[in-house]
Protein backbone atom coordinates (compact mmCIF):
# COMPACT_ATOMS: atom_id res chain seq x y z
CA UNK A 1 0.00 0.00 0.00
CA UNK A 2 1.05 3.81 -1.06
CA UNK A 3 0.03 6.85 0.01
CA UNK A 4 -1.20 7.48 -3.40
CA UNK A 5 -3.49 4.51 -3.58
CA UNK A 6 -4.73 5.39 0.04
CA UNK A 7 -5.54 8.42 -0.96
CA UNK A 8 -6.92 7.24 -3.59
CA UNK A 9 -9.27 4.78 -2.15
CA UNK A 10 -9.88 7.39 0.54
CA UNK A 11 -11.31 9.90 -2.52
CA UNK A 12 -13.21 7.19 -3.79
CA UNK A 13 -14.58 6.63 -0.70
CA UNK A 14 -15.42 10.08 -0.09
CA UNK A 15 -17.07 10.19 -3.68
CA UNK A 16 -19.38 7.52 -2.57
CA UNK A 17 -20.42 9.43 0.99
CA UNK A 18 -21.17 12.60 -0.73
CA UNK A 19 -23.79 10.84 -3.18
CA UNK A 20 -24.72 8.72 -0.65
CA UNK A 21 -25.26 12.07 1.80
CA UNK A 22 -27.16 13.74 -1.18
CA UNK A 23 -29.39 11.27 -1.43
CA UNK A 24 -30.28 10.09 1.89
CA UNK A 25 -30.77 13.59 3.66
CA UNK A 26 -31.64 15.87 0.76
CA UNK A 27 -34.16 12.91 -0.39
CA UNK A 28 -32.79 14.09 -3.81
CA UNK A 29 -30.98 12.12 -6.72
CA UNK A 30 -31.71 15.75 -9.52
CA UNK A 31 -28.88 15.56 -11.91
CA UNK A 32 -27.64 12.31 -11.18
CA UNK A 33 -27.51 9.08 -13.81
CA UNK A 34 -29.07 5.94 -12.59
CA UNK A 35 -27.14 4.42 -15.51
CA UNK A 36 -23.63 5.02 -14.55
CA UNK A 37 -24.64 4.02 -10.65
CA UNK A 38 -26.17 0.38 -12.47
CA UNK A 39 -22.75 0.45 -14.27
CA UNK A 40 -20.94 0.81 -11.17
CA UNK A 41 -22.95 -1.69 -9.16
CA UNK A 42 -21.80 -3.94 -12.09
CA UNK A 43 -18.38 -3.19 -12.19
CA UNK A 44 -18.05 -4.02 -8.38
CA UNK A 45 -19.68 -7.01 -8.35
CA UNK A 46 -17.76 -8.49 -11.46
CA UNK A 47 -14.50 -7.03 -10.16
CA UNK A 48 -14.83 -8.64 -6.17
CA UNK A 49 -16.05 -12.03 -7.44
CA UNK A 50 -12.68 -13.23 -5.75
CA UNK A 51 -13.87 -11.13 -2.15
CA UNK A 52 -14.63 -14.83 -0.84
CA UNK A 53 -11.93 -16.73 -2.47
CA UNK A 54 -9.10 -14.53 -2.20
CA UNK A 55 -8.27 -12.52 1.05
CA UNK A 56 -5.86 -10.24 0.61
CA UNK A 57 -6.31 -7.92 4.35
CA UNK A 58 -8.75 -6.99 6.56
CA UNK A 59 -8.50 -2.98 4.60
CA UNK A 60 -9.62 -4.81 1.10
CA UNK A 61 -12.23 -7.03 2.07
CA UNK A 62 -13.52 -3.87 4.04
CA UNK A 63 -13.27 -2.04 1.32
CA UNK A 64 -14.81 -3.80 -1.16
CA UNK A 65 -17.81 -4.46 1.29
CA UNK A 66 -18.43 -0.91 1.58
CA UNK A 67 -18.22 -0.15 -2.57
CA UNK A 68 -20.59 -3.27 -3.47
CA UNK A 69 -23.22 -1.87 -0.16
CA UNK A 70 -22.96 1.52 -1.38
CA UNK A 71 -23.34 0.65 -5.17
CA UNK A 72 -26.74 -1.26 -4.71
CA UNK A 73 -27.64 0.83 -2.12
CA UNK A 74 -27.52 3.66 -4.23
CA UNK A 75 -29.37 1.93 -6.96
CA UNK A 76 -32.10 0.61 -4.87
CA UNK A 77 -32.68 4.47 -3.63
CA UNK A 78 -32.88 6.20 -6.92
CA UNK A 79 -35.20 3.14 -8.17
CA UNK A 80 -37.72 2.12 -5.22
CA UNK A 81 -37.34 4.89 -2.29
CA UNK A 82 -40.63 6.79 -2.64
CA UNK A 83 -39.49 10.18 -2.16
CA UNK A 84 -35.60 9.85 -3.66
CA UNK A 85 -37.56 7.73 -7.32
CA UNK A 86 -39.48 11.14 -7.92
CA UNK A 87 -36.26 13.57 -8.16
CA UNK A 88 -34.47 11.14 -10.55
CA UNK A 89 -35.59 12.61 -14.47
CA UNK A 90 -35.66 8.95 -16.34
CA UNK A 91 -36.42 11.20 -19.99
CA UNK A 92 -32.97 12.96 -19.84
CA UNK A 93 -31.49 9.78 -18.30
CA UNK A 94 -31.29 7.88 -21.49
CA UNK A 95 -27.88 6.74 -22.47
CA UNK A 96 -28.45 2.91 -23.91
CA UNK A 97 -25.25 1.42 -21.20
CA UNK A 98 -25.70 -1.69 -22.75
CA UNK A 99 -24.30 -0.51 -25.98
CA UNK A 100 -21.45 0.52 -23.08
CA UNK A 101 -21.71 -3.29 -21.57
CA UNK A 102 -21.93 -5.47 -24.94
CA UNK A 103 -18.23 -3.90 -26.36
CA UNK A 104 -16.55 -4.21 -22.93
CA UNK A 105 -17.68 -7.81 -22.60
CA UNK A 106 -16.29 -8.63 -25.83
CA UNK A 107 -12.93 -7.10 -25.49
CA UNK A 108 -12.70 -8.75 -21.75
CA UNK A 109 -12.74 -11.91 -23.53
CA UNK A 110 -10.73 -10.99 -26.39
CA UNK A 111 -7.92 -9.27 -24.33
CA UNK A 112 -7.17 -10.51 -20.81
CA UNK A 113 -4.16 -11.42 -18.59
CA UNK A 114 -5.74 -15.15 -18.19
CA UNK A 115 -8.82 -16.97 -19.64
CA UNK A 116 -10.63 -17.55 -16.73
CA UNK A 117 -14.13 -16.53 -15.66
CA UNK A 118 -13.19 -14.74 -12.72
CA UNK A 119 -10.14 -12.93 -14.54
CA UNK A 120 -12.23 -12.28 -17.36
CA UNK A 121 -15.23 -11.05 -15.23
CA UNK A 122 -12.28 -8.84 -13.59
CA UNK A 123 -11.00 -7.53 -16.75
CA UNK A 124 -14.58 -6.72 -18.30
CA UNK A 125 -15.44 -4.47 -14.74
CA UNK A 126 -12.22 -2.21 -15.53
CA UNK A 127 -12.89 -1.73 -19.24
CA UNK A 128 -16.53 -0.87 -18.15
CA UNK A 129 -15.32 1.09 -15.49
CA UNK A 130 -13.51 3.73 -17.82
CA UNK A 131 -16.81 4.19 -19.50
CA UNK A 132 -19.09 3.74 -16.88
CA UNK A 133 -19.08 7.75 -16.09
CA UNK A 134 -20.57 8.42 -19.74
CA UNK A 135 -24.63 8.64 -19.12
CA UNK A 136 -23.52 10.74 -16.21
CA UNK A 137 -21.31 13.43 -18.11
CA UNK A 138 -24.39 13.31 -21.10
CA UNK A 139 -26.50 14.16 -18.34
CA UNK A 140 -24.56 16.41 -17.38
CA UNK A 141 -24.56 18.49 -20.71
CA UNK A 142 -28.48 17.91 -20.53
CA UNK A 143 -29.16 19.31 -17.58
CA UNK A 144 -28.13 22.93 -17.29
CA UNK A 145 -28.53 23.06 -13.29
CA UNK A 146 -25.35 21.12 -11.97
CA UNK A 147 -25.83 21.60 -7.76
CA UNK A 148 -22.76 21.64 -5.86
CA UNK A 149 -23.28 18.18 -4.30
CA UNK A 150 -23.45 16.72 -7.27
CA UNK A 151 -20.02 18.13 -8.72
CA UNK A 152 -18.21 17.33 -5.76
CA UNK A 153 -19.12 13.95 -6.49
CA UNK A 154 -18.51 13.77 -9.85
CA UNK A 155 -14.62 15.67 -9.41
CA UNK A 156 -14.29 12.74 -6.28
CA UNK A 157 -14.83 10.01 -8.68
CA UNK A 158 -12.79 11.19 -11.28
CA UNK A 159 -9.72 12.24 -8.93
CA UNK A 160 -9.82 8.68 -7.45
CA UNK A 161 -8.82 7.45 -10.99
CA UNK A 162 -6.07 10.52 -11.60
CA UNK A 163 -4.19 8.97 -7.79
CA UNK A 164 -4.67 5.23 -9.07
CA UNK A 165 -2.24 6.22 -12.00
CA UNK A 166 0.18 7.96 -9.77
CA UNK A 167 0.00 4.71 -7.49
CA UNK A 168 0.75 2.73 -10.86
CA UNK A 169 3.30 5.11 -11.56
CA UNK A 170 4.97 4.30 -7.86
CA UNK A 171 4.39 0.37 -8.23
CA UNK A 172 6.09 0.14 -11.61
CA UNK A 173 8.78 2.38 -10.40
CA UNK A 174 9.18 0.47 -6.89
CA UNK A 175 8.18 -2.96 -7.85
CA UNK A 176 10.37 -5.58 -9.82
CA UNK A 177 7.96 -6.97 -12.73
CA UNK A 178 4.74 -5.53 -11.65
CA UNK A 179 2.92 -4.43 -14.96
CA UNK A 180 -0.58 -4.82 -15.58
CA UNK A 181 -1.34 -3.22 -19.01
CA UNK A 182 -4.85 -3.40 -18.64
CA UNK A 183 -5.93 -1.76 -15.65
CA UNK A 184 -3.57 0.96 -16.03
CA UNK A 185 -4.78 1.58 -19.78
CA UNK A 186 -8.48 1.23 -18.51
CA UNK A 187 -7.45 4.17 -15.87
CA UNK A 188 -5.73 6.54 -18.55
CA UNK A 189 -9.36 6.69 -20.36
CA UNK A 190 -11.35 6.56 -17.25
CA UNK A 191 -9.67 9.82 -16.26
CA UNK A 192 -8.99 11.65 -19.89
CA UNK A 193 -12.98 11.06 -19.81
CA UNK A 194 -12.96 13.32 -17.32
CA UNK A 195 -10.86 15.89 -18.63
CA UNK A 196 -13.47 18.62 -19.81
CA UNK A 197 -15.62 18.14 -16.88
CA UNK A 198 -12.28 18.64 -14.81
CA UNK A 199 -11.83 21.70 -17.04
CA UNK A 200 -15.61 23.39 -16.44
CA UNK A 201 -15.18 22.53 -12.68
CA UNK A 202 -11.78 24.55 -12.73
CA UNK A 203 -12.79 27.26 -14.02
CA UNK A 204 -16.16 27.45 -11.83
CA UNK A 205 -13.99 27.21 -8.65
CA UNK A 206 -11.41 29.95 -9.88
CA UNK A 207 -14.47 32.48 -10.95
CA UNK A 208 -16.20 31.55 -7.90
CA UNK A 209 -19.52 30.99 -10.30
CA UNK A 210 -21.75 27.93 -10.47
CA UNK A 211 -20.45 25.16 -12.40
CA UNK A 212 -21.80 25.13 -16.01
CA UNK A 213 -21.00 22.81 -19.18
CA UNK A 214 -21.65 23.89 -22.71
CA UNK A 215 -24.11 22.55 -24.20
CA UNK B 1 0.33 -16.69 -3.41
CA UNK B 2 2.06 -15.26 -6.25
CA UNK B 3 1.30 -11.47 -6.88
CA UNK B 4 0.06 -11.99 -9.96
CA UNK B 5 -2.59 -13.84 -9.48
CA UNK B 6 -4.41 -12.02 -7.10
CA UNK B 7 -5.87 -8.73 -7.45
CA UNK B 8 -4.26 -6.75 -4.60
CA UNK B 9 -5.79 -3.20 -5.63
CA UNK B 10 -9.70 -2.44 -5.24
Amino acid sequence: MNIFRLTADMTHLMSVIVLLLKIHTIKSCAGISLKTQELYAIVFTCRYLDIFTDFISFYNTIMKVIFLWTSFSIVWYMRYHKIVRRSYDKDQDTFRHVFLMLPCLVLALLINERFTFKEVMWTFSFYLEAVAILPQLVLLQRTRNIDNLTGQYIFLLGAYRALYILNWIYRYVTEPNYVHWIPWMSGLVQTLLYGDFFYYYFLSWKNNVKLQLPA
Amino acid sequence: EEATSTHDEL
